[in-house]
């Protein structure tokens, strides 16, 4: 029996807990901004995370700090989709998400992101 | 604000961890 | 932009992680097995967990023992699901399962075993 609301479920709750800061195990600062998360999403959802993080020295790192031209909102923005499934884009922040996906190694995103772009012009 | 349409992206969204 | 396959995708992830055992922070003891889980998985899907790891003396709990009547079975069954979004029932399972689903306060796959057991007699 396939429960199809169940992965969205899943993930609902773990915004839900990530709003309320429960059982979140890093923290990363971009450019002076802290993010809570669940290294497990991090990890899920980037390559670069996934590198990171299945280095045995880093498993048990609770921070990390971004490259400093990493641009906090694109991040928050991929933040955002990682525990949502949704990516706001606007024409504002298209190219600096883009950046940050690729920063990032979140391939499917950076294509999505670059077709938006392309398609705005 | 106004009405901001959902495009819906059916393919896959994030990479795939291997098995091993 | 909505990316309409992201719940499942990131369930399958941590699926993997799971298998892999990395990221696991926590060892569930059943009758004398032992399981490997992520605890927000686990307090994402049961009231049971949810109301155990959101205590605070317990948020860094690494290991914990259930009673010794659940069944390892069914928690088995029960956490394949949580990972998969799939509960693999048969007429053999189904009444473990369903005791397994109430004690971890699961109410949507409690009911559906139950509609499961009923529909078989």
């Amino acid at each position: 029996i396939q429960f199809t609301r169940h992965a969205g479920d899943v993930l609902l709750n773990f915004n839900r807990l990530r709003s309320r800061n429960l059982l979140t195990d890093v923290t990363v600062q971009v450019d002076g901004q802290i993010f809570h998360a669940h290294k497990a999403i991090l990890v899920a959802c980037s390559g670069f995370f996934y590198s990171v993080f299945m280095k045995p020295e880093n498993a048990s790192l609770s921070a990390i700090s971004l490259d400093p031209k990493v641009d906090p909102k694109g991040f928050s923005l991929l933040l955002d989709f990682m525990y949502t499934s949704f990516l706001n884009l606007n024409d504002s922040v298209a190219l600096t998400t883009l950046n940050t996906a690729i920063y990032l190694q979140m391939e499917h995103v950076a294509d999505t992101c670059h077709r938006f772009i392309r398609s705005r012009h | 604000e106004g009405i901001v349409p959902t495009v819906k992206e059916p393919g896959r969204s994030i990479h795939l961890i291997p098995r091993d």
